[in-house]
């Protein structure tokens, strides 16, 4: 389009110097060549847009190109966290796919919360994808309250089992990605109780569905919650479980453990648990400034195909961009969108220096990035959801079209608000560490 | 708050070194001036520290009157948000502001720094109730005024590579998924083949027609 290739034209600077600052220079070949592999290879493409789709039919085709996905995965002959969800979003877009909790909680908590031989046990086979699993906390009752969750996992030491139980209606796990119909096994978290006592929240690895026939195991009602707001292609769902035994090895027991005659030992922090909701909320800052980033793409360079009205009387039609309502539709959320995307790279570097610390037992810098990682989640997410909304107002009616994919990104993006923690219930987090100094 | 200043001082941690910090007790934002990010981003520490210590002298003083500490912590909870927002606000403008000072390709440094002075002074805007209300003379109307000067020139400055900057986020149209916003910008032709895909236009006539429609129109 002329007018594009004309605005292209003005640039000050060269754009992938910019690019190599957000992506870094390795990242960005990376990436050139990621989307080159997919632009060649039809296995990975969608036979028809998913936006046409009936839900049935978007987890099917998500579930045919993630296979493909995992077939072609050696071909971009890397195992980069960056270059792999690049990979990822190329091929599945933002509306989920069935190995969305499997890779961002299921697979990195097998890594950070298992001791040395749960860890050998499990790992290669989450890796492999000879187990799909996820990570059902969220209940009916009780979500972003991880204390008053109401599931139970009690020791009998006489089996060397945990009995997992939901004993009320509002204990059903409810919401979990990939719950419903796809995961065979989830890390479920309850309430630990060894010898009548209660040691809050732990993890637990619980097989739901039989590794060969995929049917439900005794004890276990599994199913889809249903269609949602947004990220429709996946299967959250819900897990009810009625006095399912499992082995005492299948806790998590990095940090805190359960001896084979019942006594439990304390983590040496007990935010450590935290860390896996740490690393999510560090990896959704990131994601959250893409989906804004997108966002205004789409409205920014929409903005100057659309030509609407007259400034100068007479003298034709102007790109709505020259606009000062247009610029100040979309200008500050562009630069918002900058600003987070810095925000969550710097949240994960210090991330990084967490898992360091913790590594050398140091826990310092736990509370202030548990802190931070919260303000930022709900921060970003909420100012994500509003710019996304500008943007996709600022294509005028075509905004409102799915041609536009902006209806579906905010649907995605603004689930953000609330999954993986309530933004108020963050901020009071937040504000608690900072009355604390 | 000034005795916890003095008792927290070796506990300050990375990202609240600013509360213990001594600060200007008016802001130097001024359009007789060159406008330095530091005191932009100062401006949003005053925000934060304000906010911060003013609730929490709130529920130090409604413990003093008998209130648990949760209590307290409850009739103060919407202004312990506020203090949150604040105060990961100023983490977003503070990396924001380093990672500009940091860039070594000058042209890029420029267009950045267009963009950071854009986003400081717009989020100092939005935020203009919460300086103005701190109802200590940090801040005055004519600054605001003049922080909205600088976004409308920002913008104006900004303009001409609003496109390379978003084509820099190297967004692939695939991942993108919208007509909208396709590279090349062929956006009409492309809407009208998308909408003929839509499931409803695989015949000419409808079943809805056929079944329900038509006999009434016909009867």
């Amino acid at each position: 389009n002329p007018d594009l290739s004309q605005e292209r034209r003005k640039a000050t600077f060269r754009v992938d110097s910019l690019s190599e600052l957000l992506y870094g220079v390795e990242h960005l070949k990376s990436r050139r060549m990621i989307a080159k592999l997919v632009d060649t290879t039809p296995e990975l493409h969608d036979t028809f847009p998913t936006t046409f789709m009936s839900r049935e039919e978007k987890v099917e085709n998500a579930a045919r190109k993630i296979v493909a996905l995992m077939k072609y995965l050696p071909s971009i002959n890397s195992f980069k966290f960056e270059d792999i969800f690049y990979y990822q979003s190329l091929v599945m877009h933002v509306d989920g796919h069935p190995l969305s909790l499997h890779g961002v909680m299921f697979v990195p908590l097998l890594m950070q919360q298992t001791d040395e031989e749960q860890r050998q046990k499990w790992l290669p086979r989450a890796i492999k994808g000879e187990i799909i699993g996820t990570y059902a906390q969220t209940e009916l009752g009780h979500g972003t309250n991880v204390r008053q969750l109401e599931t139970t996992a009690t020791y009998d030491a006489d089996n060397e089992q945990f009995i997992v139980n939901s004993p009320t209606v509002t204990s059903t796990k409810w919401w979990p990605g990939n719950l419903g119909k796809v995961s065979n096994y989830a890390i479920v978290v309850a309430q630990l109780y060894v010898k009548g006592n209660c040691y809050g929240p732990h993890q637990f690895i619980v097989q739901l569905r039989d590794e060969n026939t995929h049917l439900p195991l005794p004890g276990i009602t599994i199913g889809d919650i249903g269609p949602k707001f947004g990220i429709n292609t996946n299967d959250n769902g819900f897990l009810r479980l009625n006095n399912v035994r499992i082995p005492r090895k299948q806790m998590l027991m990095r940090y805190s453990k359960v001896t084979q005659n019942g006594q439990y030992i304390r983590p040496i922090h007990e935010k450590l648990g935290y860390g896996g909701m740490v690393f999510v909320r560090s990896v959704m800052v990131s994601q959250q400034a893409l989906f804004l980033a997108i966002a205004c793409t789409v409205g920014i360079r929409y903005s100057c195909v659309r030509r609407q009205g007259e400034i100068t009387p007479g003298s034709g039609e102007v790109k709505v961009l020259e606009y000062q309502t247009q610029q100040y539709r979309l200008f500050p959320q562009l630069a918002r969108a900058y600003a987070c995307w810095f925000a969550g790279k710097r949240i994960m570097t210090l991330y990084a220096e967490l898992l360091d610390g913790l590594n050398e037992n140091k826990t310092d810098l736990l509370p202030q990035l548990h802190a931070l990682s919260s303000g930022l989640k709900a921060v970003v997410t909420h100012q994500v959801a509003l710019g996304i909304e500008q943007c996709r107002m600022a294509c005028g009616g075509h905004g409102y079209s799915n041609a536009s994919a902006l209806p579906e990104l905010y649907g995605t993006a603004v689930g953000g608000c609330t999954y993986e923690g309530d933004n108020i219930v963050l901020l009071l987090q937040t504000a608690r560490f900072l009355m604390k100094m | 708050a000034k005795m916890a200043i003095a008792m927290n001082m070796q506990s300050a941690s990375v990202t609240t070194k600013y509360l213990f910090r001594d600060r200007p007790t008016k802001s130097s934002i001024n359009q007789y001036s060159a406008l330095d990010h530091s005191v932009l981003i100062e401006a949003f520490e005053h925000i934060a520290c304000r906010l911060i210590f003013t609730v929490y002298n709130r529920i130090e003083n409604l413990k003093k009157c008998g209130r648990t500490r949760e209590e307290a912590c409850n009739e103060c909870s919407v202004d312990l948000c506020k203090a949150s927002r604040a105060h990961t606000r100023l983490f977003i403008a503070q990396t924001l502001s380093n990672t500009i000072a940091e860039i070594t390709d000058r042209n890029v440094a420029a267009v950045m720094n267009d963009v950071a002075t854009l986003y400081l002074a717009h989020e100092l805007v939005e935020c203009a109730a919460g300086l103005l209300e701190l109802s200590d003379d940090y801040f005055s109307g004519q600054q605001v005024a003049y922080l909205r000067s600088v976004v409308y020139k920002a913008m104006n400055t900004i303009r001409p590579n609003a496109v390379p900057l978003v084509d820099a986020f190297d967004i692939n149209d695939r991942e993108m998924n919208s007509v909208l916003g396709r590279r090349d910008g062929n956006v009409y032709e492309n809407l009208l083949q998308w909408a003929q895909l839509s499931p409803l236009n695989k015949t000419d006539v409808i079943t809805a027609y056929i079944k329900h429609l038509g006999p009434y129109m016909k009867q």
